[in-house]
């Protein structure tokens, strides 16, 4: 549940996708990999936050700005997983959910 | 015989160690809290909860906020400045991440995790899943990637040091193996004890808790003195910072002082540190066990108590442990029942030599069990581990809240009372039903084990333990005495250290003053000199300005040398003489930028030094001298 300000930022706006990318070349080249990253947001109709912090081949999926019903929201969602399900490159993905984190 | 002028200084109970006498105060290392009135370092900074480098703290209703700035005091609160306290590692430069005051996920802690890991060398981790008796949470995927990333290439390949305190959720017999930051084997687990030597209230038992260091106790006892912020109703300064949040910042800063007299200890060394020199208290409450390599260990205390002398000492003559081995068991399908207490599920595996000889592993560290239990109530199963030695780690602790109904999926229980045994025989893991009765039997599904450890034999670990004993004396801590620090390795970071926006509006205010400044300055000088120079012309008599004929004046060939000021309005003097410029014209910043004019002072103008430039500058016809 990232903001558009990359994946180091702020926690919800929308629903968010964790990915976990394979090189489909294989050479696991850091450029490589955001341009398939970039691609593959786009086909499952998210922006490409960023890699998240420093794992490589990890990003973050958000949903372009703007408010939707929550109908919408969850027909997104599906289109969404079974974009991410059925692409060869991806080795794993989750839909970012809000942790119960508490000070000691 | 040390002293500071700190007010509250003399209330540090907890700080008393002749290290401090020895100059060992962190300095030049980072660790992390949050960022406070202490020698910053923005650089190692970042608030993910508004995502911009400054991880100051807002306030907030609950009045929660402070917190960060308690634990960041207890590290590194500057000393002789006349305020507040002390810190541990008053030399050590401190770094904050904002991470607790807003929604997090689990992408979000993989950030913090791994934020600016060159640059930071301990992360101090009060927080973690709801201490209610009743949660079974952790790191999630991408939180066990970050940590283990962390203490691979962190800190120059050195690893990163992740403290984490082990929770507060004694009252409601809640146990820190069911909390995966705590449990997991990347992590330095810290449990608190109150200067009376007892375990608090709020403290939990753990198999997996490395040590203790000293925290707030009941309402009679100290608490643990330290900065606070200074918004709403704080003052800059606490007596009452408690709880296993103020612990683990403690034992941070004395890893500080640890890495301070030999930086390149690997992460897998502090932790052996800590086992080899915590040391035991009496406390009958405590049950404290030894295991076959000599080391005590207590589910309320761990190891034992963190002592910086003991430590440092270790520290400074400390060769690095080998490479971490490890073996890993066949996933052990069981589908066995559950029996009702007192009767009990006994399973067991044998590690034979064989199945070590890939790896080496000779002696134990961690050690976990990965179970699949299905049963009504899961606070019912109470689930033992038994190493080879017989060595017992109570690591599923009954828990009367928790009457979850999912039972345990692939949860990962660890040890570290086995630290130090030998890691090949038989490891037997018992599971019982304590609850009052069971409609539905519970069942063991399936279980793993999993060894860490190094190829040190028991020997070696005894020599180990006899080596670092004689270095108790404190005869290493003098400066000449250095065994060889490799450096470490270059690893390039995802983004490096942003400015933040008030630091850029002050550096563009800064240049655009400068800019100004300059500009007057280079003007004042020029037009100066002009003065100088027309000053001879006119000493032999009524100034002649020779007649500047219009083509001369468009080549801009000709010097042009002109009154400073005239002494009537320039209005009327543009109506009698024509031929003569007036002040403004020459004076406006477009002829400024052809540079043909100059600063002339008129001979009836000698009483009018105190002319300004900027007047000029500005053009104010008004100005008559």
């Amino acid at each position: 549940l990232a903001g558009t300000g990359g994946p180091d930022g702020q926690g919800p706006g929308g629903p968010s996708w964790a990915v976990h990318l394979e090189s489909l070349k294989g050479d696991g080249e850091e450029e490589t990999l955001e341009q398939q990253a970039d691609a593959l947001a786009q086909a499952a109709g998210l922006v490409n936050a960023g890699r998240i912090g420093e794992l490589q081949g990890h990003y973050l999926f958000v949903q372009p700005a703007g408010h939707r019903p929550a109908l919408e929201v969850e027909a997104i969602r599906q289109q969404v997983e079974a974009v991410l399900a059925g692409h060869e490159a991806v080795r794993w993905h989750s839909e970012q959910r809000l942790l119960r984190r508490a000070k000691r | 015989s040390v002293h500071f002028n700190d007010p509250k200084y003399p209330q540090q109970w907890h700080l008393v160690s002749p290290v401090l006498q020895c100059a060992v105060s962190g300095g030049g290392l980072l660790t992390i809290s949050l960022f406070s009135r202490l020698h910053p370092s923005p650089e190692g900074s970042y608030d993910l909860n508004s995502n911009d480098p400054d991880p100051m703290p807002h306030p907030d209703v609950e009045n929660g906020n402070h917190h960060g700035t308690r634990c960041a005091g207890e590290i590194a609160a500057v000393p002789n400045n006349s305020f507040c306290a002390v810190g541990v590692a008053y030399g050590s430069r401190i770094a904050g991440i904002r991470v607790l005051d807003g929604p997090l996920t689990d992408s979000m802690e993989a950030v913090a995790f791994n934020k600016h890991y060159q640059i930071n060398d301990i992360y101090s981790c009060s927080w973690g899943p709801d201490d209610d008796g009743k949660t079974v949470d952790g790191p999630h995927q991408l939180g066990k990637a970050a940590l283990q990333h962390g203490v691979i290439a962190g800190r120059q390949g050195f690893g990163s040091i992740f403290v984490v305190a082990s929770g507060n959720g004694g009252q409601h017999n809640d146990n820190c193996n069911y909390d995966g930051y705590a449990n997991s084997i990347y992590t330095v687990t810290i449990g608190a004890v109150d200067e009376e030597g007892h375990m608090p209230f709020y403290a939990e038992e753990c198999a997996s808790m490395l040590a203790v260091t000293f925290s707030g106790g009941d309402k009679m006892l100290r608490s643990i003195v330290t900065t606070d912020w200074d918004l709403q109703k704080g003052t800059g300064c606490t007596e009452g910072h408690t709880g296993t949040s103020a612990a683990a910042p403690l034992a941070a800063g004395m890893i500080a002082l640890m890495l301070q007299v030999r930086p390149c200890l690997t992460w897998r060394d502090v932790q052996h540190i800590i086992v080899f020199t915590a040391t035991r208290y009496e406390d009958r409450r405590a049950e404290w066990v030894t295991n076959e390599a000599g080391f005590s260990h207590s589910h309320q205390h761990g190891f034992g108590l963190l002592n910086a002398w003991r430590l440092v000492n270790a520290a400074k003559i400390w060769t690095s442990v080998p490479y971490l081995a490890s073996y890993v068991s066949p996933m052990l399908k069981e589908n066995k029942a559950i029996p009702q207490s007192p009767r009990s599920l006994e399973v067991l595996w044998n590690v034979s030599r064989m199945d070590l000889e890939m790896s080496g592993l000779k002696t134990l560290e961690h050690v976990a069990v990965t179970v699949s239990i299905t049963h009504p109530r899961r606070g019912s199963l109470e689930l033992k581990l038994f190493c080879p030695s017989g060595m017992m780690s109570l690591i599923g602790a009954p828990r009367s809240m928790d009457s979850d109904p999912n039972g345990f999926n692939d949860w990962t229980f660890s040890t570290v009372r086995c630290w130090g045994e030998r890691a090949r025989g038989t490891y037997r893991l018992v599971v019982r039903d304590v609850g009052d009765e069971s409609f539905q039997v519970g069942i063991l599904r399936q279980w793993q084990l999993t060894l860490y450890g190094s190829v040190w034999s028991p020997v070696d670990i005894r020599d180990r333990q006899r080596l670092l004993e004689s270095a108790m004396s404190g005869k290493y801590l003098h400066d000449d005495f250095a065994l060889p620090c490799p450096p470490g390795l270059k690893i390039p970071e995802e983004d490096g250290y942003t400015i933040t926006p008030n630091t850029l509006k002050t550096l563009v205010l800064v240049g655009c003053f400068t800019v100004f400044w300059t500009v007057y300055y280079m003007l004042e000088v020029y037009l100066s000199q002009r003065n100088v120079a027309s000053n001879q012309v006119c000493r032999s008599g009524p100034c002649h300005w020779p007649h500047r004929s219009r083509k001369a004046k468009e080549e801009g060939t000709e010097l042009e040398s002109v009154p400073l000021c005239s002494s009537k309005d320039p209005d009327e003097v543009e109506t009698e003489s024509r031929g003569l410029p007036t002040t403004s014209d020459l004076l406006v910043p477009d002829l400024l930028e052809q540079g043909d004019w100059s600063l002339s002072q008129n001979k009836s103008t000698l009483d009018c030094p105190h002319q300004h430039l900027d007047d000029l500058l500005h053009g104010k016809e008004e100005q008559i001298c």
